[in-house]
């Protein structure tokens, strides 16, 4: 973003999620993106085939949060030979639920006038990552308590150079939200919650020691399963 | 008081997380 202004969730590159080669001349690489509470699934196209593509739509299998295409694939114009274009598919969490292997896991079919095509792509879930995750304060301190200490998976990010504001910052733009930082032995502890699209909430403490660029990730959840892909949105979110 | 009461429970549980 520009001087003065939130940095914003952060949006992985787009990556290959369909080689032309398995799909009779289609490449489809892709990224997803939450913009003001507004989940997309950022496309592009290119068609790598000798004759025009048209009448391109897109289905998603049910999938572990319910992600679900909120429209229809708006290709609007024929895709020439070597043409590549941009598509921008806003997406619901409403759609039909069923846990996927990896939790995060996407399976996707595009069809256009030639076939049917399918492909998989995970997702951060920090997409899943609503606005209003914001904890109260005592909820927190009972909710902690009340979850068991079995639940709580401890995570070591590397190489992290931001000091505990800097990192509180820029986790805010991704809507893991500071409800309390407390400095003990040199060491700032940082108490943060995050709320899924689906209601589950995911509270954690962040140690930053000073001079050590290693901190501690501790997570605590009730749905366990999603405390490791919790992780990895900290290692993109704090090293991007 | 119910703030200056969150305050020192935040206070507690992180001393209690760096010296268990």
């Amino acid at each position: 973003g520009s001087v003065g202004m939130p940095a914003g969730a952060y949006v992985p590159p787009k990556s290959v999620w369909l080689p032309a080669m398995k799909a009779k001349g289609l490449e489809i690489s892709g990224t997803f993106a939450r913009r003001s509470g507004v989940i997309q699934m950022e496309l592009s196209l290119t068609n790598k085939a000798m004759s025009v593509m048209t009448d391109f739509a897109i289905q998603f299998n049910r999938n572990s949060f319910g992600l679900a295409p909120a429209g229809p694939l708006q290709v609007l114009t024929p895709l020439s030979p070597n043409q590549t274009i941009e598509v921008s598919l806003p997406l619901s969490t409403s759609g039909p639920v069923m846990k996927m292997e990896p939790l995060n896991n996407l399976q996707v079919a595009v069809k256009n006038n030639i076939d049917v095509f399918y492909f998989s792509c995970q997702y951060p879930i920090s997409l899943l990552f609503v606005e209003d995750g914001k904890m109260e304060r005592q909820v927190f301190l009972a909710t902690w308590k009340d979850i068991p200490n079995d639940n709580e998976a401890q995570f070591v990010i590397k190489d992290c150079h931001l000091n505990s504001d800097a990192a509180s910052s820029k986790l805010q733009g991704s809507n893991i939200f500071t409800i309390a930082k407390r400095t003990v032995d040199n060491q700032d502890m940082l108490y943060q919650s995050i709320k899924l699209t689906n209601g589950i909430w995911v509270l954690t403490e962040l140690r930053v020691q000073g001079g050590n660029p290693s901190y501690t990730l501790s997570v605590k959840c009730r749905a366990s399963e999603v405390s490791q892909f919790v992780y990895q949105c900290y290692e993109l979110v704090l090293k991007n | 008081e119910l703030e200056d009461g969150l305050d020192e429970a935040f206070s507690r549980l992180a001393k209690s997380r760096t010296n268990p």
